[in-house]
């Protein structure tokens, strides 16, 4: 059985790519067999876990150009049981591309129906927009987990988000449900983020993960070496949040 | 003289709003004619200045959709020698809507150039992505100032960036230059911080501003009460962060 979750809010900068690559690591180290897909042009997903987007032969533009290809751009990472379908800089174009196409925002789908392999979570990082790219991790995924910085900027997207979910219920994929919210970058000295994690709380309820992603700079450091936070530094605030989140993830089945 | 600039960085969360806000405030605060422009869906600008989207009759919606109905988007602020054209959610429509539309590139700076009054700035905070609304942020410009968070993923984008503006410049407005780039949320603490700024002073050289902005939770604190830091916490770090930049801009020229 395949749990497919796809990172996604258009606010940018919330932890999207900290929170993809980090609880891929974090699951795949509970031997879970993991795809981490990244859809992001900025492909930083691609490079936060080591691999380098000018060295790939195939990458999520070439499958989503042509879905029948899709096997062929799964890489294997240093980590044991995570694989990657790496982005590259094209993805850029790809909603342009795709402007006539029938059926344009399914096509991760079709790609990922397509993997006959025993991945227990694929994992997908989406950009900061709500535009194609994003739309195709929508449609592709059974639920979503929301990054909500705890900064006040950050809640002022969650209602256009949760209406883009709506809509996408409504009509390409009805069993889209919100897997879970997760506070991140959260700092205990400020009283802004207790303000947010409250409002968050008092919007999401029981889908908000009792795991808090503490602001630590180790996490911030690990990508420079393309590194996980659980490779990079396993003792740090950040390594034990992500180990903390990837159990709740589990437990949520 | 009317300068135009436009804050741009594909990057998330880099604190393109953040600058687009204070600059604006630090610029007006020094008497200079300031027309903030907000052309990101997600309105953050809009809000961060104190101006409630639902409330607008009219935003860059309204005129880059219709361009000649330009003036009548403007609306003045609570600070003085500041106004703004407010964002609204409809513009995260306005990429497809615009597909067909012969230079639909060059709507912005149709726009700006019938607006016949004596603005000293115009300040144009773009989305985070290389999109329509970026690309008419681009081409109404003269200038770009660049915030780059000191931070490992923030540099992995510029490369990018550069090659969206040489083909900008190569087009559609030869005269798009890098008018500055802006270290942000630097904090001496962390080595990370440090050599990313080596980096990007090693890359742009002058165009560095001296000043950097610090990370200062005041900041990030003053938008959930639509203030710019001046009016929240004059006495803060940020504050003077930003008003050290608007003096640095203003000898620019
Ligand atoms: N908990 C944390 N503590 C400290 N730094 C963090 C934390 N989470 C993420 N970061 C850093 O903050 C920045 C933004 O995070 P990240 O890039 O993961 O966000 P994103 O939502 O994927 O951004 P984008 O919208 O551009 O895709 C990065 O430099 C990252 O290293
Ligand atoms: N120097 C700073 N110190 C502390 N917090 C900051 C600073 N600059 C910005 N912030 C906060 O960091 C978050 C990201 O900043 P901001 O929203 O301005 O970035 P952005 O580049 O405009 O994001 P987006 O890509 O979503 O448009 C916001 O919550 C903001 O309040
Ligand atoms: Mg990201
Ligand atoms: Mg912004």
């Amino acid at each position: 059985r395949m749990r497919r979750i796809s990172i996604v809010n258009q606010k940018g900068g919330v932890g999207k790519t900290t929170t993809a690559v980090n609880l891929s690591a974090a699951l795949a180290v509970a031997e879970k067999r993991v795809l981490l897909v990244d859809v992001d042009a900025q492909a930083n997903a691609t490079s936060g876990i080591g691999i380098d987007t000018r060295e790939v032969p195939f990458s999520s533009y070439d499958i989503l150009s042509d879905p029948d290809s899709a096997g062929k751009a799964i890489v294997s990472t240093s980590i044991k049981y995570l694989d990657i379908i790496p982005a590259s800089l094209d993805l850029a174009g790809l909603e342009i591309e795709l402007i006539d196409e029938e059926g344009r925002a399914q096509r991760l789908r079709q790609v990922l129906s397509s993997i006959d392999s025993g991945y227990d979570y694929v994992i997908i990082d989406a950009p900061p927009s709500l535009g194609l790219l994003t739309l195709n991790a929508l449609v592709a995924a059974q639920g979503v987990i929301i990054p909500v910085q705890c900064e006040y900027y950050s809640l002022e997207g969650i209602g256009k988000l949760m209406s883009t979910l709506d809509r996408v219920r409504a009509s390409l994929n009805p069993s889209l449900d919100v897997f879970g919210v997760l506070l991140t970058m959260y700092d205990p000295r400020t009283n802004l983020a207790d303000q947010v994690a409250d409002e968050v709380r008092k919007y999401f309820r029981d889908k908000v993960f009792s795991t808090m992603i503490p602001r630590n700079v180790r996490l911030a450091e690990a990508p420079s070496f393309g590194q996980t936070i659980l490779h990079y530094d396993i003792d740090s605030r950040g390594a034990r949040a992500y180990l903390d989140l990837a159990q709740e993830v589990i437990e949520r089945g």
